[in-house]
């Protein structure tokens, strides 16, 4: 959910040298699984702190610079360099470090203030009236969607986030859809209300292939004596 | 291998399940979640390898049935009973990466543990997904399903994949994958239990 201000909690003030420990340890989450050469690298780092207990709560605003991915077999996209914003939450419970929210996406589609996306930032090439009619198309599906599959948001303003990352969502299903070779459709599903990077934490394992598991022994094929 | 293949309609293959990751397929509802508390090797939900599963079921001393170890959807402490255990291992292999050979074992054998690169899955509904290699590398796996199938849908090649992601997913839960390309590394992690 995007950041809430609790009402009576205390006030969020800027820390900038405080946050690079929270900013490492992130970016640290974001690499793990990666190879060496593959890792994402720390940009600008902005964010603010809020104290309670012994605990801190950091949000941060970081740009990551992603390397240059020139092998077509291993690249998700053959872009040469890439830099994303990223929206962390860090909690420091006793030094102990725990990342609670992890949101990243290309500095171009992203908004870089704390109000939450708008159709328009998500679609900037959409004239005002393409946009209304866009949104009301939009807003229909993702009503049907909350009562298909019994979403319930807390807030308004989750609601609405999650009414945009739905509409992004439908997006990127469409650009799936347009380089499928094969009969699969793609559209909305239970997931469409996730963010790539939450739905990759919830549902997804990195590591599959990168942790050593115990050595199994070659199987004989069928038909072998 | 024969042309066409489908453990499901053999009786072998259980239920979908929701956010595990089965590769159980005798008909005997064999749980998942004991494996999520009583592997200490893995991490349960934090992400494990098949392989470490293997191990953890022939330390363990076999699965007793979900009846016996019932799921509540979070991780429980470990109450495993040796005297319960309705199946056992002995060991587990890895299998080749040519598709055709994975075919005809699966039709002779039994369901395949595969992993894969699960990119457009969050999106999926319906039909045999084929993205373009360079979407879906077959170096970026991340995502553990079980073969229990394959065959031709109007001449496309398909292999059925038991997801475990619910039956409101896909198709009644099921992923129908491109068959004979290595779409999305398929063919990279494919392999199975052992019973003597």
């Amino acid at each position: 959910a995007p950041p809430r201000r609790v009402a009576g909690a205390q006030a969020w003030e800027p820390a900038p040298p405080e946050l690079l420990g929270p900013a490492r340890f992130a970016l640290e989450m974001y690499n793990r699984g990666r190879a060496a050469g593959m890792r994402a690298a720390l940009g600008a780092v902005r964010g603010r702190v809020r104290r309670a207990g012994r605990g801190s709560l950091y949000s941060l605003k970081v740009t990551l610079e992603e390397p240059p991915c020139n092998d077509p077999t291993v690249c998700q996209l053959p872009v040469s360099k890439k830099t994303l914003l990223c929206s962390f939450e860090v909690l420091d419970e006793l030094g102990k470090h725990m990342l609670l929210r992890r949101d990243c996406g290309p500095v171009d589609t992203k908004i870089t203030d704390d109000k939450s996306e708008s159709f328009t930032s998500v679609f900037p090439l959409l004239n005002k009236s393409q946009t209304q009619d866009f949104s009301v198309k939009m807003a229909s599906i993702f009503k049907h969607f909350v009562t298909t599959y019994n979403r319930t948001y807390e807030t308004k303003e989750e609601a609405q986030w999650r009414m945009s990352i739905f509409a992004s969502n439908m997006v990127r299903a469409q650009k799936i859809q347009a380089l499928d070779r094969g009969t699969a459709q793609y559209g909305v599903t239970k997931f469409s209300d996730l963010t790539e990077e939450e739905f990759r934490t919830i549902y997804l394992n990195p590591l599959l292939k990168e942790e050593p598991g115990v050595k199994m022994r070659r199987a004989k094929s069928v038909g072998d004596s | 291998a024969p042309p066409e293949w489908d453990w499901r309609s053999k009786g072998a293959v259980t239920e979908v399940k929701d956010q595990s990751q089965a590769m159980v397929s005798i008909p005997l509802h064999l749980p998942v979640p004991k494996l999520l508390d009583c592997d200490k090797v893995d991490k349960a939900c934090m992400g494990g390898l098949p392989s470490n599963a293997y191990s953890a079921i022939k330390t363990l001393g076999g699965l007793e049935t979900e009846d016996d170890y019932s799921y509540h959807g979070h991780l429980q402490a470990c109450s495993f009973s040796a005297e319960k255990a309705k199946v056992y291992i002995n060991d587990s292999v890895e299998l080749t990466k040519n598709e055709q050979k994975l075919a005809a074992w699966l039709a002779k054998k039994g369901p395949i543990s595969v992993a894969i690169n699960a990119f457009g899955m969050q999106f999926y509904r319906h039909g045999i997904s084929h993205p373009l290699r360079p979407l879906c590398s077959p170096w970026l796996i991340d995502h553990a399903v079980l073969l229990v199938g394959y065959g031709n849908r109007s001449a496309v090649p398909f292999w059925a994949i038991k997801n475990s992601w619910g039956t409101d997913w896909g198709e009644e839960g099921y992923y129908y994958l491109y068959r004979g390309s290595g779409a999305c590394g398929v063919n990279t992690m494919a392999s199975s239990a052992v019973v003597n």
